[in-house]
């Protein structure tokens, strides 16, 4: 279970980052 | 028997440190890229017209950002008794709930790539079976306990026998294998789409579909094997 102490915090990251990168070229 | 026993309660105490611990690192990880990434969404968010990716936007940024900041807060406070339970169920139903705007992403990016429906629909069922799972491991399986031992607080832990225990591995199976199906079949409709047309600068919406799309699908993928194999082989 510590995984998901990691893998929910870097999907919201990787989730910001791409939305944030869609937005910035959109 | 009474050794037995305080040899559980050792190693149920050491794994919530444990898990504390990996929380707290990924805390520190997010709010570190939150704050090198606020000029930006200051910049691509707060001064654009609002649209529906504004709003799925904001409920991935601070759905998190208030699951970290309230298990923080709750580190703070020593829960006696059975005190604990409605704030720790309260931000594990909300930890649950981030899974709703990451499908929401993953269906509209499906959706906007394929401009099919159907196959969009399935990309959201599949992301939102971890909701599900989740839902039902906190409110069946889940109960208020008091460990004892140094610390005598309250915690909320799993009271499954060793046969539904195996049961459990199912839903965790379940979980992760539809995240997992739900990403590659993402990454089978971006590559399909796209790899044609990725003649396009760094720049463009096409190179960032891809790029960022193919890094999502290949760290998540890891994640959620080791996630699913560690599971299996406990």
């Amino acid at each position: 279970s510590n995984v998901i102490a990691f893998s929910e915090p870097l999907t919201a990251i990787l989730i910001t980052r791409f939305m944030l990168n869609l937005q910035a070229v959109n | 028997a009474r050794a037995a026993e305080i040899v559980a309660i050792i190693a149920e105490e050491d794994s919530i440190v444990s898990y504390n611990y990996c929380s707290m690192a990924g805390f520190v990880l997010y709010l570190y890229d939150y704050l090198i990434t606020f000029p930006a969404e200051a910049i691509c968010f707060w001064k654009a017209r609002p649209t529906g990716a504004t709003v799925l936007f904001f409920l991935t940024r601070y759905t998190t950002m208030s699951v970290f900041l309230l298990e923080f807060a709750f580190g703070f406070v020593t829960f006696t008794g059975t005190s604990c339970v409605i704030p720790t169920r309260f931000v594990n139903f909300i930890e649950t709930m981030q899974y709703l705007p990451w499908a929401g992403f993953s269906a509209l990016r499906a959706y906007a790539l394929s401009r099919n429906r159907l196959l969009s629909m399935m990309v959201f069922v599949l992301s939102i079976v971890p909701v599900a799972v989740n839902l039902v491991e906190e409110f069946v399986f889940v109960k208020p306990a008091v460990l004892p031992g140094t610390s005598s607080m309250c915690t909320l832990d799993g009271t499954e026998s060793p046969q539904v225990s195996i049961g459990c591995v199912s839903f965790t199976i379940a979980s992760r294998g539809s995240l997992i199906a739900a990403d590659a079949m993402l990454i089978v409709i971006t590559w399909a789409k796209l790899t044609r047309r990725r003649g396009g600068d760094g720049g463009s919406f096409v190179h960032v579909l891809l790029r960022d799309g193919t890094l999502y699908f290949i760290c998540l993928l890891v994640l959620n094997s080791l996630h699913l194999s560690f599971n299996i082989a406990s």
